[in-house]
């Protein structure tokens, strides 16, 4: 990828890991669409043997080569397809291959996020130019496919989990995911939790639902869970009205231009045959009605990329595309086969209104290329799916977010950058969005921990991303929500945004081990046999003595429940919550103390840690803490949010406090 | 729609196989056999999970759910890029 690595901080010459100084033998496994191999991003220069230890192979297929497709990069490439076959019949393998190949883009684009090599002058058409390089530079790859045409199948995930962690990858990818459901019922869930108990961190994606409220997928404590927010990179495509007006919209456009002298603009609504002619959906547009002309079209059904060959095929000049309230101002960048941008809600409906009311509407679109250091940013991308936890409401979810939209990354060679059968261009390098672009981030981040931490747990490596990840811009503000236009909570983006300088000596961290996640089973009041199909039969049943509590278990975050108070005669009374945590310090001796602020409308949290401070004397000491949060009675669906700091002056541990009232 | 075969992931409580099984595959495939000779074995898992994928009808999956050592029979899901 290009732009994210300085938007990282991982430019710098003194990278995480000196790159002379270690050959990596971690080993990213991404489960996705495939690989396209011949891609320069999984070159090999530079990458010592293959790790001794790796089990994993490259299958051979009929257009997928082992000899020639996989190196000391990509080391591994599988394809599962029983489940996906049981269930839609063979594939048709004139459309798909049969193998660990490629013709999606989608898994080209995350592993090449997650742990490419540097290639230079990467670009999409001219946009996004740069050096575009995975996260992990020098971790290896394997790729198992197991999402086809129509689908991702359970049965495939679960059985290239077995081969991933079997092989022997140190994290596993995932940029898919179901509907939020118990863990027990969940093959991601019960695959990661056994991943994760053989060391194994496994990232995903958080879902693309947003922004509405509890919309989130992969929601399990033991799975990373990654939103999306935007980078400091844009590519402006002005809308440039007869009345002199303009609007910025966001283009990938590469082709003849339009005249700079607007030209007759339509509202697709005007030009069709149909109820919903507004959408641009094929065979709608009349083209008497559209020719030589600009069109505007509506977001919503088809792809925005389709409208355009709609438009393009109706013989219309060019398409301004406008959000509808469900986007509002999220502006995701297309590589159209016609001159066209995408504008936010408010341009489209004040376009819209030029359009119906001026008795000549004109309009044309000027092309802006790529523009860097935009601010602000992050900013958490609309469609980023929020919290809160709706299998765990005590569980915090997102756990964090990193770049997620307009993203540069490989793409496969079976299809254009728009995914049309009509899209003859072939392309190196894709720009897409989703929260399928922010997990590969994480994913790859996690494998520079790795390779600078061996020893540590998955839970300590997703504790070090978290507790260091930033909440607010350099001046202070909070980082913003796309969707509100308003400061983001801890349910749209978790701890906050990836910062991988930081992480990488994060002072202290909150560790778990796979006994910690079986009592939060417990907490949850799983049956043993639940508990044994999650567990691989551990033979574990939880002690009827116990008093088990979600808010024991030790999570980076904390999302603080409490209930509202039902009669009229406690109202004014406060309800107080606990939650104990254990930090374990990963840096020198040092004295860290606590700070907590909280901020909730209609009321106030009081917050009291108990110890305030906490003392090491040496690395690997742990100590505990017990936090104690005093509210009072507010109507259900109130919320709020907070942080809790641990300083040492050198390093800032911070853990992000969400309160709910139900 | 009973006679038509679904994939469904099995899960295996791994301690209680019987001690005439030395391969846990082997039990895999003969509790599939008890329930039906005809049903195909997809894949059987044993590093993140311990269990097998078969296509069953859904009589066959409700009477696998009641067989000696099983866990839970789920259908298989389908899941989507993001």
């Amino acid at each position: 990828t290009t732009r994210t690595p300085e938007f990282l901080g991982l430019d710098v010459a003194d990278e995480l890991v000196p790159e002379s100084s270690t050959t990596s033998d971690v080993v990213v496994g991404v489960l996705d669409t495939g690989v396209w191999p011949e891609r320069n991003s999984f070159d090999d220069t530079g990458l010592g043997p293959i790790p001794a230890v790796w089990k994993g192979e490259c299958v051979a297929a009929k257009d997928f080569d082992p000899a020639k497709s996989c190196n000391r990069k990509l080391i591994g490439a599988r394809f599962f397809s029983k489940g996906y076959e049981s269930s839609m019949g063979p594939i048709d393998e004139s459309h798909e291959s049969k193998s660990p190949r490629d013709a999606d883009g989608h898994g080209t684009h995350t592993s090449t996020t997650a742990a490419g090599s540097a290639v230079s002058d990467a670009s999409l058409l001219g946009y996004a130019t740069g050096t575009a390089r995975g996260m992990a530079l020098r971790a290896r790859i394997a790729v198992y496919k197991v999402c086809w045409t129509g689908g991702c199948f359970s049965s495939d995930i679960l059985a290239a989990m077995d081969a991933a962690v079997n092989d022997g990858c140190h994290i596993l990818s995932l940029s898919l995911g179901g509907g939020a459901t118990d863990y027990y019922r969940d093959s991601v869930a019960i695959g990661a939790f056994n991943a994760m108990e053989s060391g194994v961190l496994v990232s995903c994606s958080a879902g693309n639902a947003g922004p509405g409220a509890a919309t989130l997928s992969n929601l399990a404590p033991w799975i990373t869970t990654v939103g999306a927010g935007t980078i400091d990179r844009d590519f402006p495509a002005y809308v440039v009205l007869g009345n002199g007006k303009n609007y910025t919209g966001v283009s990938l456009y590469s082709g003849k231009l339009l005249s700079s002298t607007p030209i007759p603009l339509i509202y697709a609504g005007n030009a069709t045959n149909s109820s919903n002619g507004n959408l641009c959906m094929p065979g709608t547009l009349v083209p008497e009605k559209v020719a030589g002309k600009v069109v505007l079209c509506e977001r919503g059904i088809n792809a925005r990329v389709q409208k355009g060959m709609v438009v393009k095929d109706a013989g219309g000049a060019g398409m301004v595309l406008a959000n509808t309230a469900t986007n509002s101002e999220e502006l995701v960048a297309d590589a159209h086969l016609l001159p066209a941008t995408l504008i936010g809600e408010k341009a489209g409906n004040v376009i819209k209104a030029y359009a119906l009311s001026d008795p000549n509407p004109t309009a044309t679109i000027i092309f802006g290329g790529t523009k860097v250091g935009v601010r602000p940013s992050p900013v958490v991308a609309a469609f980023s799916s929020r919290g809160p936890n709706a299998v765990t409401p005590e569980i915090l979810k997102p756990d964090l977010i990193a770049p997620g939209v307009n993203i540069l990354a490989g793409w496969t060679g079976a299809i254009g950058p728009t995914g049309l059968t009509t899209d003859s261009r072939r392309v190196e390098f894709n720009i897409i969005s989703g929260t399928s672009m922010s997990c590969p981030h994480v994913s790859g981040l996690a494998a520079l921990l790795k390779e600078e931490h061996p020893d540590w747990s998955p839970a300590a490596i997703k504790s070090a991303l978290m507790t260091t990840a930033y909440v607010t811009y350099p001046g202070g503000d909070g980082i913003l929500d796309i969707a509100t236009g308003q400061a983001a909570t801890p349910f749209d983006f978790g701890a906050g945004h990836a910062d991988p300088k930081s992480a990488v000596d994060p002072g202290l961290i909150y560790d778990l081990t796979p006994e910690d996640y079986l009592e939060f089973l417990c907490a949850i009041d799983y049956t043993s046999l639940q508990i044994a199909a999650i567990s691989k039969d551990r033979n574990y049943s939880c002690d009827a003595r116990k008093n088990y509590s979600v808010s024991k278990l030790n999570y980076p975050s904390f999302s603080v429940a409490f209930a509202t108070a039902s009669g009229s005669a406690d109202k004014g009374a406060t309800a107080t919550v606990v939650h104990e945590r254990t930090v374990t310090n990963v840096g020198p001796p040092a004295t860290y103390k606590s700070t907590a602020t909280a901020k909730v409308d209609g009321g106030e949290v009081q917050i009291s840690v108990e110890p305030a401070v906490l003392n090491f004397t040496e690395t690997g000491e742990k100590k505990s803490y017990t936090v104690k949060f005093t509210a009072p009675s507010l109507p259900s669906g109130s919320s709020g949010s907070g942080r809790l700091e641990w300083s040492d002056g050198k390093h800032t541990v911070a853990s992000a406090l969400a309160f709910t009232w139900t | 729609a009973a006679t038509r075969r679904a994939s469904y992931i099995v899960h295996m409580a791994k301690t209680q196989m019987p001690a005439r099984f030395t391969e846990h595959s082997h039990w895999y495939d003969a509790s599939l056999r008890s329930i039906s000779d005809s049903a195909d074995m997809l894949y059987t898992y044993d590093t993140v999970a311990h269990g097998f994928a078969a296509r069953l009808t859904p009589a066959e999956a409700r009477n696998l759910a009641r067989r000696p050592g099983v866990l839970s029979v789920l259908p298989d899901t389908t899941y989507h890029l993001h």
